[in-house]
């Protein structure tokens, strides 16, 4: 069978599908200073699936950790107009379960073009290779 | 850690994958 390590290489959802994979990639990030983005992908699936009672509190948990402030990684690379869709999303009584949708494309397409082959590339993928 | 972080934190583990 093929080794978990060379799937990694297949595509970032290869890695990120595998517990080990995704955590060397975190470690990676870490190292980079950037682990808002996979942590941030993580929770916008995880909200998805979080139940009716508790989404209006994590929308807003969401939104304060990774959005509101303009310093952080994730909110300098979503766009614009998806932090103010999910800004209006936040205060209203009955969330979309999908309204992160957007903003995790966003990260996602900047992890594939960037630090995802970066971490392929690696010392620390390379050594565990 | 708050019940903020708490929930964020099980929000984010509740979506990684689980061991093979």
């Amino acid at each position: 069978p093929t080794p978990p390590y060379l799937k990694w290489a297949e595509s970032l959802h290869s890695l990120l599908d595998d517990q080990d994979g995704t955590n060397l990639f975190r470690s990676f990030l870490c190292q980079e200073g950037c682990e808002d983005l996979v942590d941030f992908w993580f929770a916008c699936s995880g909200f998805r699936q979080t139940s009716q009672d508790k989404r209006a509190k994590l929308a807003k948990v969401i939104y304060r950790k990774y959005i509101v402030d303009g310093s952080g990684i994730v909110s300098r690379t979503i766009k614009a107009a998806t932090k103010s869709f999910i800004r209006d999303c936040v205060g209203k009584p009955h969330l979309d379960p999908a309204m992160f949708e957007q903003a995790q494309t966003e990260i996602q397409a900047m992890m594939e073009e960037n630090t995802y082959p970066l971490f392929l590339k690696s010392d620390l993928y390379l050594e565990y290779t | 850690m708050d019940s903020e972080d708490d929930l964020l934190q099980k929000c984010i583990t509740s979506a990684m994958p689980k061991q093979r």
